[in-house]
């Protein structure tokens, strides 16, 4: 199986 | 105040319907730049930036930045009644809790305003570092369109691969597997018809095809599209909108568990 990454952990937070 | 004239009024259509269906609410965010949108899918696997800059309206009036909460279903049916030909005026007071959309046909025989509630929006934003792709495809978008949805009767996730031969689109699924090759094709009629690769090393990403799917919906806002892909990053997919901006998708890759 495999899984989606978020996107929050290749960018970061204004 | 706030007064943005926009002469082609059928692309705040078109864009409309490109991203209502990945983002149900979502704030657009005016400045002296432009026109602007950034907003997540639900599940925070996809991610939408818009921008509409300024010198692409007719007239443009933002005397100081404006972030306006949308509901995009209620906006997309506002804007639906919209002609094609229309020129579309977006205007909303400072303070105001509702924003107005007025439609002028063509010859100015019929004037109608549409007036629609703003709503607020408790949204990420989120910092898209600049990044080096390691490959960049520009092809026909609705080849793209076309290789998505094929792929999508077959399998759940597509593969992309890119070599010097080409660019590979792959996936499997309980009925089989099927590839899709398009090789970099300059030699044609048209430049908007061909397939461009910029490699600067072989690269290969699985993505969910269920967004990938989503993302064409801005098919007819841009003849051409581009992939930008390189390891362990999102991937961009990006519509050019004229010479107004642009709709770019980020999607998160998917990793082996």
């Amino acid at each position: 199986t495999s899984k989606q990454q978020k996107l929050s952990s290749f960018f970061s937070h204004k | 105040m706030l007064e943005l004239r926009l002469v082609q009024g059928s692309l705040l259509k078109k864009v409309l319907e490109a991203i209502r269906e990945l983002v149900n609410d979502a704030n657009f965010d005016c400045s002296a730049t432009g026109f602007s949108l950034q907003a997540m899918d639900s599940s925070h696997v996809a991610l939408v930036a818009l921008l509409l800059r300024s010198e692409g309206f007719e007239h443009y009036r933002c005397d100081r930045n404006l972030s306006m909460g949308m509901n995009l279903n209620n906006m997309a049916k506002m804007l639906r009644c919209a002609g094609n030909d229309d020129i579309i005026t977006i205007k909303a007071d400072d303070g105001s809790d509702t924003v107005t959309f007025m439609f002028e046909s063509p010859n100015q025989d019929k004037i109608a305003d549409f007036e629609m509630k703003l709503m607020d929006i408790d949204s990420e934003h989120l910092g898209i570092p600049d990044a080096e792709y390691h490959a960049i495809v520009r092809m026909p978008s609705a080849e793209f369109a076309r290789i998505c949805k094929d792929l999508s009767s077959i399998g759940d996730t597509v593969v992309i691969s890119v070599t010097k031969e080409g660019v590979k689109f792959s996936t499997a699924g309980d009925i089989g597997t099927a590839n899709i090759v398009c090789r970099q094709n300059k030699t044609v009629d048209k430049p908007e018809e061909a397939t461009v690769i910029e490699m600067q090393e072989p690269v290969s990403l699985t993505f969910a095809l269920r967004y990938m799917n989503s993302f064409t919906k801005a098919t007819p806002l841009s003849e051409t599209v581009t992939i930008s892909l390189s390891s362990e990053l999102p991937v961009v997919v990006e519509y050019k909108i004229a010479d107004m901006g642009y709709i770019r998708f980020y999607l998160a890759p998917k990793i082996e568990e």
